[in-house]
């Protein structure tokens, strides 16, 4: 990696930026999404935060131009240069400007945005280029990168953390070196006997194992899950989530924190979210969701808080009367907060601290007691 | 006029390339009659090293392929 000569830098650790015009080749709030993901791409292996400015002077002003735009360095036309960036610092400095001659994409059919936006803002930061041709801030657009399993390198990593370090260490999480592909603290936590989630969830087919900042990913066909930034994947989702289920035929993974909760499609953030629990029919009382699963055949929804459930019919879609009712009644052997639950082979998998349990829900029993990692074959 | 042979506009293209990515001296009269000499093929390799190329020292198809990929406009070297 390389800094710019001086290696200039922010002295803060929170900037604002600002997306000043937009190009025509995208709806706009793909632009804004594409400009959020690369700004989490940074967030995550930094102590920075960012908040976007809807007017005025920010830190980081993003625009479109083409040719000649006013900073005496005119764009090309298609092709060749994509966009350049200012090092940190005042007025022009830390901008970013895209070349709208070129045809942006939030996929690999023409320019991706979000990839040049993740090299332009790491100039925004301070960075110059890399001669990794693995690296984010190798100056050359690589056209076949795989945008769903897309990481930092290590080249990157390092670089930015030689100007601003590593971000703060979660509280939760035991301190894991950010280095995006050393495999040992990843594993280490993931193997760890103690291992807890926040919530699980399947999502076509595969399991999704989320905690703090991070999920798990686990398909039945790969003996390791992959690690992910929840961020990555879906930059409006919050961390530390408390709930996540997903309803199959609507193929659609629905998120909850506190009050709020979002729906995902793959990697899709859908519209209008997030919306309030309470719109689902709790009461106001319920200020947060434990634990949520919903059960493919009979197409109810389980919502579990504290020592309660309430049950939701999918295709009412409605809260179902008479509830909330006990947890352990209905569900013997289910007797300890529920962190998260959910449904596969016909069983229902409930997750309390490092335990879990394998819920017959014909035979109405627990018929395994597992450790909550059980399926990260440690 | 003559038009400008494929190896002339090769070379005001690799010109262009050096100054603006790797701090060559705008020098347009000579550089064509100096690109054999040692600091333009110094210049050529330093590129080609950074870029992760062969350090041939010459205007070889592969370091055109990438000299004509889409790019970012900042400088690889330089200020």
């Amino acid at each position: 990696f390389s800094t710019f000569p001086g290696s200039p830098k922010w002295r803060k650790t929170h900037l604002t930026y600002r997306v000043v015009n937009y190009t025509p080749d995208l709806p706009r709030e793909s632009v804004d999404s594409a400009i959020e993901k690369a700004l989490k791409v940074w967030e995550a292996v930094t102590p920075l935060t960012f908040s976007r400015l809807s007017e005025g002077e920010a830190d980081i002003m993003i625009s479109f131009a083409a040719g000649e735009h006013g900073d005496f360095v005119p764009f090309d036309g298609p092709g060749a240069v994509l966009a350049h960036a200012y090092a940190p610092g005042l007025g022009i400095n830390g901008d970013a400007h895209f070349d709208d001659d070129e045809q942006w994409t939030e996929d690999t059919t023409g320019t991706n945005l979000f990839l040049v936006a993740a090299h332009e803002l790491g100039h925004s930061l301070g960075l110059f280029h890399s001669d990794k041709t693995e690296a984010l801030m190798y100056p050359v657009y690589k056209s076949s990168t795989d945008l769903a399993r897309f990481r930092l390198s290590q080249d990157d990593v390092d670089g930015i953390q030689s100007l601003y370090g590593p971000p703060p260490a979660s509280p939760d999480v035991p301190v894991v070196p950010t280095k995006p592909n050393s495999p040992e603290p990843e594993l280490s936590l993931m193997c760890s006997p103690d291992l807890s989630f926040d919530a699980v969830s399947t999502l076509r087919g595969e399991f999704l194992f989320f905690k703090d900042r991070h999920f798990w990913r686990k398909s039945l066909r790969t003996p390791e899950p992959g690690f992910y930034l929840i961020s990555s994947f879906w930059p409006s989702l919050p961390s530390s989530i408390d709930a996540a289920y997903e309803v199959a035929n609507r193929d659609t993974v629905f998120v909850f924190k506190g009050t709020q909760f979002w729906a995902v499609r793959g990697h899709e953030e859908q519209a209008g979210y997030p919306k309030s629990i309470h719109a689902l029919g709790f009461p106001p009382a319920v200020r947060k969701i434990d634990a949520a699963v919903s059960a493919k055949e009979t197409k109810k929804t389980y919502f579990f808080v504290d020592d309660q459930y309430w049950r939701f019919d999918e295709k009412k879609r409605s809260m179902e009367p008479g509830f909330p009712r006990k947890i352990a009644k209905d569900f013997p052997g289910v007797d300890s907060k529920v962190d998260a639950v959910f449904e596969a082979f016909g069983f229902f998998y409930f997750f309390s601290g490092s335990s879990q349990l394998e819920f017959d829900p014909n035979a109405k029993k627990v018929t395994h007691v597992l450790k909550s990692n059980s399926w990260f074959n440690c | 006029y003559p038009l400008h042979s494929s190896a002339d506009s090769g070379m005001e293209f690799l010109q262009k390339y050096l100054e603006k990515y790797y701090g060559l001296a705008e020098d347009a009269k000579q550089f064509v009659k100096k690109k054999d000499s040692s600091p333009v093929v110094k210049k050529i390799q330093e590129m080609q090293k950074f870029l992760g190329l062969e350090m041939t020292g010459k205007l070889d198809s592969n370091t055109m392929d990438v000299m004509l990929k889409p790019r970012c406009g900042v400088p690889d070297v330089g200020g």
